[in-house]
């Protein structure tokens, strides 16, 4: 644990609970791609069945359980509850883009062709694209309320703040994973465009 | 991480 993986996890965090409690006390989920919500759902799911099989760290399980819980808990919202208000015609990306190519990556690269590690692999490969959605929706309506903007700068900022956690062990530790390194640097990458707007404009995104 | 190593970051 170092200062940049503790600052990742928690804008992670802060980013999940950001769009939980923007949905829950708008009673709204306008403005908020469900597609994008079910793939984290999916991305937590394969990633951590290894709760299942291995206890890391009291910290490691907890987050991972709040993590997944309010995964499906905003999936819930956007799809059940507050369905009235979800914008279906505006979040028209089609998942099984993204989810049919990862998961073909994930079964020819990985770290060993074994079922958890492929589902591992296929989480780490699909968070990196799973906002596409989202930002594919933004594009559409060409405008994002200000709440929406923040939850995506801490989304985005998470991954920026593993990058340097990444650095970090790979010089004290000399860690390193390959698969982790690149994904974090292509969903990184794709946050790019939205931070500029977001520092340059501050405030809701109009495009 | 090998495959055998704990995933320690989520």
């Amino acid at each position: 644990m170092n200062i940049f993986r503790l600052t990742g996890d928690l804008s992670h965090l802060a980013a999940i609970i950001i769009l939980l409690l923007k949905i829950w006390k708008t009673r709204s989920c306008a403005g908020i791609s469900g597609k994008s919500q079910i793939l984290f759902a999916l991305v937590f799911t394969t990633r951590y069945l290894d709760l299942l099989t291995s206890f890391i760290s009291l910290y490691n399980t907890t987050m991972k359980v709040i993590y997944i819980g309010c995964a499906y808990a905003t999936v819930y919202l956007i799809y059940m509850k507050f369905k009235a208000t979800y914008d279906g015609n505006h979040d028209s990306f089609r998942m099984e883009f993204l989810v049919v190519p990862v998961g073909g990556l994930a079964c020819l690269v990985n770290h060993d062709f074994s079922f958890l590690e492929i589902l591992w692999t296929f989480s780490i490969y699909l968070e990196s694209v799973a906002i596409l959605p989202q930002l594919f929706m933004i594009s559409k309506t060409g405008e994002a309320e200000t709440i929406t903007t923040h939850y995506l700068f801490f989304l985005g900022l998470y991954r920026a703040l593993y990058l340097f956690n990444w650095i970090w062990r790979f010089y004290f530790e000399g860690f390193f994973d390959m698969i982790a390194i690149v994904a974090g640097m292509v969903q990184t990458i794709l946050y790019c465009d939205f931070f500029y707007l977001y520092v340059t404009k501050g405030q809701g995104i109009s495009l | 991480a090998e495959a055998d190593d704990d995933k320690d970051e989520l």
